[in-house]
């Protein structure tokens, strides 16, 4: 049981046996074959008392990034079937994701629920997921412009002035609608998302998402409200979960943007399903 | 009738940069997520009556039909919970799933829904046999259900389903499918799980 190989399709994914992290990607119709990790950290938020400048809706100062090892005694639950083969994974007390590899698809799906996140401890946290491969990016990386073109970003540089980088974190994050990927020579990473993301490539060969953030103070930039949303059962009150998506598929170098355009409509406008019901075989 | 007119108006407010941002306080957040919500469900009227005049062939005559079939969504099918697909199937009622593609390309994909009793067969609009497949509801889905769908809907607790019943679905562009969910002598075919263990947090 070194490895558990997953997927009834073209796309495998191989977890290691004894970590329960994955650790490879295939691609049989398109004989791709790329080490990738996934993991999830999050950072503490600044919570202002070194300079008044606290971490809030508007402000993304993270104060240190904290990984999130699962310590759990069961490291997967792989369920497999005809259609689809998922891998379960309760990463801590609040997150828990499943990956799903369908047998028409050539991509991976990742559903991530994460919450209430805990403040007991007084700190607000940013939780990410970081996606990491072999890809020699050279600090290139793009994401779409609002669900449209997708735009290269360049880590610690803009085009149009010269940046002095204060935030190597934050000053390296844009907003993700549709998707973001990297590149090398010989193999392109893309994933795209179903809700309104941060993201950016911290790390040559590294993509991260932004899935969720709460946080202990107002930023001071006219919200006037710390961001902590609540869920209410009468007037028990907790911290918010979220559930979400987002779908992971590697190319070989410049074929990954038909995907990107056909399946991100795909999320974006999925099938409309409506209910009835019928009696015996009355039906048409 | 409904119209869409409440959900034109929810969809403009949410224009605002506070609304894309996520930079409002959360009394308003919670404002723009009920005329969302307002929306949606009036819009879903719309949406069922339209496909009540497909199914029943009233486009042809151009009257309304008497006998209207009254088609429901699941807005909360992602935390499992979808009360139309709770149909007791062994009452000879079989549940009739419409899917919709608002694509202008013919597309396939894996439709999920919550069900009671693993006996069952899904059969396309010409009653052959679909492949499918049931997977269990794992706990963590089914805390979020009963949390969310009580704190959303105030509705009573009422035991969540056992398992997701997936199946292939395809659909014509902007076109539609029909699917019928009835129940069977056999279980449908189950997915094999498998657990593997930590070894060092297991001594």
């Amino acid at each position: 049981n070194d490895k558990i190989e997953v997927g009834p399709g073209n796309v495998k994914l191989v977890y290691s046996g004894n970590e329960g992290n994955l650790i490879q990607y295939i691609n049989s119709r398109s004989k791709v074959e790329q080490s990738v990790e996934q993991s999830y950290s999050y950072y503490y938020s600044d919570n202002g008392s070194a300079d008044l400048q606290a971490s809030g809706a508007y402000i993304f100062r993270p104060n240190g990034s904290h990984p999130i090892d699962p310590q759990q005694q069961v490291l997967l639950n792989v369920l497999r079937g005809p259609l689809v083969d998922e891998v379960h994974q309760r990463i801590n007390s609040w997150i828990y994701q499943v990956t799903r590899l369908y047998k028409g698809k050539d991509h991976a799906e990742f559903e991530f629920t994460i919450g209430p996140i805990p403040m007991d401890d007084g700190i607000g946290k940013e939780v990410v997921t970081q996606i990491k491969a072999t890809i020699q990016n050279k600090k290139k990386f793009y994401t779409d412009s609002s669900g449209r073109d997708f735009i290269e970003r360049i880590r610690d540089y803009r085009k149009d002035w010269k940046l002095e980088v204060n935030q190597p974190i934050a000053g390296n994050y844009y907003p993700i609608n549709l998707g973001i990927y990297m590149k090398d020579n010989d193999t392109e990473l893309s994933v795209l998302v179903d809700r309104s993301v941060g993201g950016s490539s911290i790390k040559d060969g590294e993509l991260e998402l932004m899935l969720h953030r709460r946080l202990h103070e107002d930023d001071s930039r006219g919200v006037a409200e710390a961001l902590n949303e609540t869920v209410c059962v009468f007037d028990e009150c907790t911290g918010l979960t979220v559930l979400g998506k987002y779908y992971l598929r590697i190319d070989p170098s410049g074929e990954g943007a038909k995907w990107r355009r056909s399946y991100g409509q795909e999320i974006y406008s999925p099938f409309l399903l409506a209910f009835t019901e019928q009696d015996g075989d009355n039906w048409a | 009738g409904a119209t869409t007119d409440s959900l034109a108006d929810a969809l403009a407010l949410a224009q605002h940069h506070d609304a894309i941002s996520g930079t409002s306080k959360q009394h308003v957040a919670s404002d723009y997520a009920k005329r969302l919500s307002i929306g949606y469900k009036e819009a879903e009227e719309v949406v069922s009556a339209s496909f009540a005049c497909i199914a029943e062939s009233c486009l042809k005559t151009g009257r309304p039909n008497p006998v209207v079939t009254k088609f429901q969504q699941c807005p909360l099918l992602n935390i499992s919970y979808c009360p139309p697909s709770e149909v007791d199937l062994s009452t000879r009622k079989n549940l009739v799933v419409v899917v919709y593609n608002p694509l202008g390309w013919k597309r396939e994909d894996v439709i999920r829904i919550p069900v009671y009793n693993e006996k069952v067969t899904v059969k396309d609009s010409e009653g052959k046999e679909v492949e499918s497949q049931l997977l269990p509801i794992q706990d963590a889905y089914k805390t979020l259900r009963n949390y969310y769908s009580v704190a959303y809907l105030g509705k009573s607790k009422k035991e969540a389903p056992n398992y997701w019943l997936a199946f292939s679905a395809s659909a014509p562009p902007l076109g539609y499918n029909t699917y019928i969910i009835s129940s069977a002598k056999q279980s449908a075919v189950s997915s094999e799980i498998k657990s593997f263990y930590n070894s060092e947090t297991a001594k």
